[in-house]
Parts: C-alpha cells; structure tokens; sequence
C-alpha cells in the first residue's frame, strides 16, 4: 500500500452527494456508497454519516467531460473516477458517463469503485498489490469482494484498528482486535508449571488456542479461559495431538502441519479430504517444521524450522523463490529452533520458545523494546500464571496487572 | 527526424497515460507544446509503470502493456505522496 501524507484528523466524517449519476435511481446509490464507506469503518473507528446539505468533509458529485476540476473525464471506459486526499478536500467525482451498476455484472460497478474512490479520499494512494482494492486498475464485478489484507494494513496505517463493538455486519477478521465479553479465567497448572507449548494460533473469529500434546486451552484477555484443556480432536475432529505448527489465512481457513502432512480447516470442519502432504500444497517448504505464521508486516505466510525460515506467497509462482531457505537471525534478535509463533489479533507477531516469548517490530525488523524488555515470561503474560515472573526471563518482575500484553 | 518526433497513435497515447498517472512530466499532455525526450526518460516510465502494474520490465511498449494501459482503472495518479518512495520490504 502507499500512503499519500495526509489524513483526516477526525473520524466522524460526513458526505454528501451533490449530483446522483443520471441512470441510477437516487435511493439505490444512497444505499451504494454508504456500503463503500462501510468497506473502510468495517476495521477503523472511523463513522461516516451523509447529509443533504451544508458543509460536509467528503463531497460526492457524478459529472461528465470538464466538470471544474481542470480534469475532465472522457467518455465510457478509460477513467471511470477520481478522488482528492484529504489535504485537498477529499470530495470524490465519478465519470456519469459510464455505465454505473448494482450488483450486476454488466456496466462499472458502482460500489467497487466508489469503495476505491474513498479509500483516495482518506488518505490511501494506489498499491501495487494487483488483488488489492487500491490497485488502479477496475478489476470487473466481484460478488464476493473483500477487503486486501494490504488495503487493511494501508487504511489501519492511517486510522488504528476498530477498537468499538462492531455492532453491524463487520467482516470477522483476526487482525481485528475484537471487544468481546470477558470470560473467566483459571490458572491451568499444566502450563503454569510448563509454558513451552507446540503451537499458538488465531481462528478465524479472532480466538486464540494454544496446542500441547492431545490437548488445546482457548484463551482470554487475562489467561486461559475456564473449563480448559480439552482434546483437540474433540473440537478439530480428524486432526492429531503434536501439532508442529498452525495458522489462519485471509481466506478464513486455518492450516495445521505435521511431520510431512498438512490439513486445512475450516472454523472447526476439515475442508476436504486431508491430511495431504505438505510438498503438495506448500511446495518448497520442507517437513517437521517448527512453527508458521502470517506475518502482519506484508499478510504472506513465513514457515521456520531450525536456523533457517521460507517465505510462502500463494500468489506468486513459484510461491517459494529458490532465494529462500534464509538464516532465522535475519529476524534479529529472534532465536533459532523456536517452538510457535503467531500473528495476534492486536497486530503484533509474537515468537515463542520455552517459557519465553518476544514481540517483533515490523518496522525495525528486529524484536521490539519495551519495558520489561523481551524475552518475557509466557506464564505470565500469556497465561496468567501469577507466579511467574513478569520481567524479563531471569530479570526482576515489576508489579503491575498481568498479561496487559494482550492489549 | 521522422524517428525523433514521437510517432502518433499508440506511443503518442501512451505518452499521454504516462502523463496522466504521473511517470512522466504533466507538460507533456500539453498539447500546445512539442516534447522531446531522452530515449532513457521513456524507457524508465514504461518500466516504471510496468513494475507497478505486475509486468515484466521489459522498458518496451509491447502489446501487454498497451493492453493493460487501456483497461478502466481510477483517475489518480499511481505516483504520490510516498508511494514515490515505495520500498520493498
């Protein structure tokens, strides 16, 4: 994604639409962009509210040929719209002499570009990520659009994560933060007494498990929720205990692997006939991996085993480069052989190993520093077992509430 | 000299979209004004583009690329703000 530089300093914005397309009954394009405003509140704070007259933060106007602006649309196909960022108004002007639809495959649909157009008017320039929103380019009618994991980084870069209750139809997405009512919690011995575990993972409702030998613990804000362990195979049926590695992609399903085989779920139904072999579906990653997660720098999938890690991109060919494997220090400060790593729902990649865990900075591409720093405690952070050390692994714990990591 | 002056038609088009999505100077849409330009300028706005757009950069118009320069896509140039500076990770 490209950011242009500027931005709205509020996020209670308002539009209004100050001329309709002339073929579209005026209810229907109403319902239209609010649902193309919707795409970018789905996962920001941002509201936007339209108005029908009166100062407004965004102006909407369908307009043909030179219409003011000093640059004039031509005619069906070629520019189907433009918009200005934020530091020159943020008013979108769609091409009216298109063919606009709804839901149809025919003609330019107004909802996909409209969705573009705003994405322009908050402050996102084009991307180069061709299955992206903001690429230039109108990709025809998408019945199932979603948003990019690329425009939700660009658009979050900008905005944050939603933080409020989603109270509409928002897209279920791990990299949302989700406010959910607390469970209990309890202070499962085994892993306090433990905390090296095989995997940790975010379904894709945003719940985080973690794996050890035949058994899985759900957990929450401050631990592990109450009533855990119980058998993965009660709640993932046909999958085994002693999973290497597991994660969930932008398409929802998640992966488990194991020695040479993989099986993909999804939610808690296996999704076709698995396990199949990793050199099958993942080519060029190798068996007996240590852990696997998508990365929230870039949304592709990194596999680590040993020293060495693999950069998985399903939308590449191959989707290995013979450059990889590449040495695991490259993720300075990250240590070799870990045992787990995910992406959590708060944005940050975390990597585990043992009874320790560090959070990664995607920006310095090292470990991040922070007081206490990292390596930390999982019991305590993770866990919430009060009786290992907050600090740093071996350093002095400084007392404050536990696991305010998972904010 | 017939090869200097930018061939009418499909260079002179793509010359235009270039303009237009900002890998080449505006004042070349300025139709007012006759542009000449070093072969290396053009060479590097085509590659340009066609790194952008997922082609091979090849620096040549080839049938791909004025393919992809016809498609419907948005009016707002693909160079500004940071994405001038775009790093690959």
């Amino acid at each position: 994604y490209a950011l242009q530089g500027s931005r709205w300093r509020v996020k209670n914005l308002t539009y209004k639409i100050s001329k309709y397309p002339s073929r579209l009954n005026h209810a229907e394009v109403d319902a239209e962009l609010a649902k193309a405003f919707a795409v970018w509140s789905d996962f920001t704070d941002l509201t936007f509210t339209q108005k029908r007259s009166g100062q407004v933060h965004i102006e909407i106007r369908f307009e043909k040929g030179e219409h003011g602006d000093g640059d004039p649309f031509d005619g069906p196909g070629g520019t189907l719209a433009h918009a200005y960022f934020p530091v020159y108004g943020g008013d979108a002007h769609f091409d009216d002499a298109e063919m606009w639809s709804i839901n149809s495959r025919r003609g330019t649909n107004l909802f996909q570009v409209a969705a573009h157009e705003f994405g322009h008017s908050l402050g996102l320039s084009h991307s180069d990520v061709r299955s992206a929103l903001m690429a230039p380019f109108y990709r025809g009618y998408d019945p199932a659009f979603q948003l990019d994991q690329d425009d939700i980084m660009g658009i979050q870069a900008l905005y944050g994560h939603k933080t409020q209750v989603d109270i509409g139809g928002g897209l279920p997405n791990p990299t949302v933060p989700r406010v959910t009512t607390p469970q209990p919690s309890a202070e499962d011995q085994e892993l306090c007494s433990d905390s090296k575990f095989d995997t940790i993972f975010n379904s894709a409702d945003g719940s985080t498990f973690v794996f050890k030998g035949d058994n899985y613990w759900k957990l929450t804000e401050n631990g592990v929720a109450a009533g855990y362990p119980r058998p993965i195979s009660r709640s993932w049926p046909g999958l085994p205990g002693n999973i290497d590695a597991a994660f969930t992609y932008k398409n929802g399903k998640t992966y488990f692997f194991k020695g040479s085989k993989y099986w993909r779920y999804n939610g808690q139904k296996m999704d076709g006939d698995y396990p199949k072999e990793i050199s099958e579906g993942f080519t060029g990653i190798p068996d007996n991996i240590d852990s696997a997660l998508v990365w929230s720098g870039n949304g592709k999938i990194y596999f680590y085993k040993g020293s060495k890690f693999w950069r998985f991109d399903p939308a590449q060919r191959p989707p290995v480069k013979s450059t990889y494997p590449k040495p695991l220090s490259n993720w300075a400060g990250i240590p070799d052989n870990i045992d787990a790593a995910l992406q959590y729902t708060n944005g940050y990649t975390y990597f585990f190993k043992g009874g320790s865990y560090w959070r990664f900075n995607d920006r310095t591409f090292s470990v991040d520093t922070d007081n206490p720093a990292f390596p930390r405690s999982t019991g305590y952070w993770w866990l919430g077992c009060s009786s290992a050390p907050r600090g740093t692994v071996g350093g002095n714990a400084r007392l404050s509430a536990p696991s305010d990591e998972h904010h | 000299r017939s090869g200097a002056a930018p061939a009418y038609g499909e260079t002179n088009r793509a010359m235009m979209y270039l303009a237009q999505y900002g890998y080449l100077s505006p004042s070349v849409r300025n139709p007012s004004s006759g542009h000449i330009m070093d072969e290396s300028t053009w060479k590097k706005a085509i590659q340009e583009f066609q790194s952008f757009a997922g082609l091979n950069s090849t620096g040549e118009l080839d049938e791909e690329t004025v393919k992809l320069m016809s498609l419907p896509r948005c009016g707002v140039k693909d160079k500004v703000g940071f994405g001038e500076s775009r790093a690959k990770r």
